[in-house]
């Protein structure tokens, strides 16, 4: 892959590879510490008995998530992302070609680095973006962090258990999620109340059903 | 000033300006939704008495968090930062020529953009930096972005407030800061809970009063 290669063109190489494989790619976002790991070891149990799913965890170092996950019983593979703040195409693509895929996978959930701001501008050949809001980060956050709401497809307001406990205005929320993106599907939802997730996990068989 | 300075000799440049006028430089930073607009509301009343205070804001758009604290009578200036996801010394230093700063103040801070990568490697010409950690974001925090806690002199646990109703271990969190930094100083506190900033406020006066 010559240097002269911009992430855009990487991240086309790599959505090659994933529709090669019929792999449906997400990309999680969100601040460090919104929920992405929880909600990976909620969701990807709870589509097992359907479907086949892998994650490849970005971090700046270590493996904690990529354990967390592997704890659960799910397959994650570890990009060190050293001090970039993002991960890019580059480091998706440099994996995909030195892991070998198993077949008849259908999810690949790629969770990023913890940061509201650069994922934004590196695409990673995904087929879906996703970004998660905790309630306890304050509804002001999309206007704040306008690029990475309004270039996704879906945003999950986490922690939603906590709503009684912070001054989290979810109507607002949504309000400004939708001033940004219209188009915006908006979940709003918590790992600790059972049943939470039924939506979240509609979304995600009716995207793949589309997809294929 | 040539394109050839590099961030830290504008950031010496920014340090001379803040010994000129005698200005305690405070740089904090945090994940979105840490909880730094909400500590100043509450620090910069409660030194009023003996200490003058001034705000620097650093955002990717708007003035919401400058004037979340002009109508708390603070007086605070922003600084854009467009697609750049932290501050550097180059902004700081063209305001530093652009605005005339008050004299006989004794405190600035600076909000720096929420997140928990860039701003470490970008010093800006502060005295101190403090960092803060929402209760809400996790104990392993300290270890998955290990740079901006390494290169700190003070932690804040904040929103401890919500401790019952997350599973956030105080204890080992405090474990992991000194792992990477024993020198920081820690402070666990809440904006909520009235008397919750003595020991903070303690610790600035203490520092200021090193400084002169
Ligand atoms: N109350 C509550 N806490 C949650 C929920 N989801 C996650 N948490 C807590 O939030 C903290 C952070 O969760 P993680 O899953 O590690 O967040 P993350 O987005 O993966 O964090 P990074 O990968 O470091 O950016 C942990 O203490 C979790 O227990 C939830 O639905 N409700
Ligand atoms: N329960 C509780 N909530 C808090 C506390 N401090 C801040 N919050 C809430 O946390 C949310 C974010 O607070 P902010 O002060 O805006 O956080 P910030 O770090 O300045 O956010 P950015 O500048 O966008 O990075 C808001 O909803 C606040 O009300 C606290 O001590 N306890
Ligand atoms: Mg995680
Ligand atoms: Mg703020
Ligand atoms: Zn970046
Ligand atoms: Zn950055």
């Amino acid at each position: 892959e010559g240097i002269l290669r911009n992430n855009d063109e990487i991240a086309e190489h790599n959505r090659e590879h994933f529709d090669e494989s019929g792999l449906f790619t997400i990309n999680l976002m969100s601040a460090p510490g919104a929920g992405k790991t929880s909600l990976l070891s909620a969701t990807i149990p709870a589509l097992s008995d359907r479907y086949r799913s892998l994650v490849v965890e970005g971090d700046m170092v270590g493996e904690l998530d990529a354990d967390r996950l592997r704890n659960n019983g799910i397959t994650a593979h570890q990009i060190t992302t050293g001090r970039s703040c993002h991960l890019d195409a580059a480091m998706v693509n440099r994996l995909l070609h030195h892991v070998s895929l198993p077949s008849n996978l259908d999810f690949l959930f790629i969770e990023n680095v913890g940061n509201l701001v650069c994922p934004a501008e590196f695409p990673l050949g995904e087929h879906k973006r996703v970004v998660l809001l905790s309630v306890t980060e304050g509804a002001d956050k999309p206007l704040k962090y306008p690029v990475i709401f309004r270039q996704c497809d879906a945003v999950i307001f986490t922690k939603c258990d906590l709503l009684p406990h912070v001054d989290f205005d979810l109507a607002k929320a949504m309000e400004y999620v939708h001033g940004i993106n219209p188009e915006a599907q908006i979940f709003a939802l918590s790992v600790k109340q059972s049943g939470g997730l039924t939506e979240w996990l509609q979304w995600l068989e009716r995207q793949i059903a589309e997809y294929r």
